[in-house]
């Protein structure tokens, strides 16, 4: 379960023009980023085991989903806006194809973009797809890894030849 | 080589080939064309001179000379193009890249820039901007808003209230940004949105400026006693503008609508499988 007293109490604390603006010492600018994570922290619902880094590990939120075995997972997107809003979802995922599908079961266009960077850390590859949201309102996507297709020892067939 | 573009049915984006910078934005709908030159540059933080020993701090924005020096005068830039999304990564330096995308029905450019740690080695601290130059003819006036709501006209070197002797150049002409400031020639109107308050300003004509990062040496003695000198991890920050080329007459609904969706962001969860509660409005 999830709390979000503790998040509603460091932001009334951080609305102090230090916080706002950066005008404090250091030290004092590490404990308003700690407020705001341990609010942040007590918010999340835990244990998904999406991460990355196994169940547990809530640091690796969302990074790398889709890890052999959690290869399905869902995602609701909130609109806090009262008019329909389209929106780009991008998640960290480890490479693969995935089938997302919306709220009626129909699935839609997805991408999975692979960053041409050294360091792929630094860029994971995404998982990209357009969530069509509600006025004030969530939807919810279905994602699923589809099984990595092992080609089949086979001999091509010839290719009939059409007269063009 | 060709021009490097990204584009959709809105709006499109060229890059110089020989820069890897932006240098054109056109609005497909409107048929606007307007050569914008986007890059970063820094100031100099100023430790104080012979005018005055007030030196730039976590209080006070004060350069040590006028002109801001390149990050880099070109960008080496990589092209990623999916039927969902097109961008262009530019990166600058060790410590200063961007990202140009652009997604289907997107009517504006989204620029996450990422930028720091920033160097002092050289014993200078620095005030990062990204800048955008264009041919407008603004005639001294730039606009910024209020707290998201109000828009606010802004002349340079001027005050609406008293008689202003301009003893800053820069700093002097840079104010608030909550979410918007835009520059207009009264036909075109550039607007940059950002996703958090930043100081900004139109310096000379056509020209509009946002400061996106900063790492000062010396404390500007306003009481923090601490050169706002970022070790940890807020030596590194990553943040967007969103960029729209309207006519004036135009711009408001876009940029509003787009701010809007931009200061009420969606949140995304992300849930083990099982019964998926429909959408619900």
């Amino acid at each position: 379960s999830g709390d979000s007293a503790p998040l509603n109490k460091a932001m009334a604390v951080l609305q102090h023009h230090d916080a706002v603006s950066g005008t404090s010492r250091q030290h004092v600018a590490d404990d308003y980023a700690r407020q705001l994570a341990a609010g942040w922290g007590s918010c999340e619902v835990r244990g998904t085991g999406l991460g990355r880094h196994g169940g547990g590990d809530t640091k690796g939120r969302g990074r790398g989903l889709g890890k052999k075995g959690q290869g399905q997972f869902q995602v609701i997107v909130y609109n806090p806006l009262g008019r329909k809003v389209n929106w780009m979802v991008r998640l960290p995922v480890s490479e693969g194809v995935f089938v997302v599908k919306d709220p009626n079961g129909r699935t839609v266009p997805s991408d999975v973009v692979i960053y041409p960077s050294s360091d792929s850390q630094a860029h994971p590859p995404e998982l990209l797809f357009s969530a069509s949201l509600p006025a004030l309102g969530f939807s919810t996507y279905s994602v699923a890894q589809v099984p990595r297709w092992k080609p089949q020892a086979r001999t091509p067939q010839p290719i009939p030849r059409r007269s063009w | 080589s060709p021009a490097l573009t990204i584009e959709n049915e809105h709006i499109r984006a060229t890059f110089d080939p020989d820069t890897g910078l932006l240098m054109e934005i056109m609005n497909m709908n409107q048929r606007l064309l307007l050569p914008v030159r986007q890059t970063f540059f820094w100031y100099n933080a100023s430790v104080g001179d012979n005018e005055s020993d007030q030196a730039s701090g976590a209080y006070i924005f004060r350069p040590n000379q006028q002109k801001p020096l390149p990050v880099s005068r070109w960008a080496q830039i990589r092209l990623v193009k999916t039927p969902l999304v097109q961008e262009v990564h530019q990166n600058f330096s060790a410590w200063c890249s961007q990202v140009v995308r652009l997604y289907p029905g997107q009517r504006h450019l989204e620029l996450e820039w990422s930028v720091g740690p920033i160097p002092v080695g050289d014993t200078w601290g620095k005030e990062v901007i990204s800048r955008f130059d264009t041919p407008l003819e603004t005639k001294g006036r730039f606009y910024t808003d209020s707290n998201g709501r109000e828009i606010l006209e802004r002349r340079r070197d001027y005050r609406p209230t008293w008689k202003l002797n301009q003893t800053e150049p820069v700093a002097g002409n840079y104010y608030p940004v909550n979410t918007r400031i835009y520059i207009t020639d009264g036909k075109m109107q550039l607007t940059v949105l950002t996703d958090r308050s930043q100081g900004g300003s139109s310096l000379r004509d056509g020209s509009l400026e946002l400061m996106v990062h900063r790492r000062l040496l010396k404390d500007d003695e306003r009481g923090v006693s601490e050169p706002l000198m970022e070790n940890g991890s807020g030596a590194w920050v990553r943040g967007r503008h969103l960029v729209l080329l309207d006519t004036a007459q135009a711009a408001a609904a876009g940029h509003r609508l787009l701010a809007e969706q931009e200061v009420l962001a969606r949140s995304p969860a992300l849930l083990h499988p099982g019964p998926a509660p429909s959408n619900s409005a």
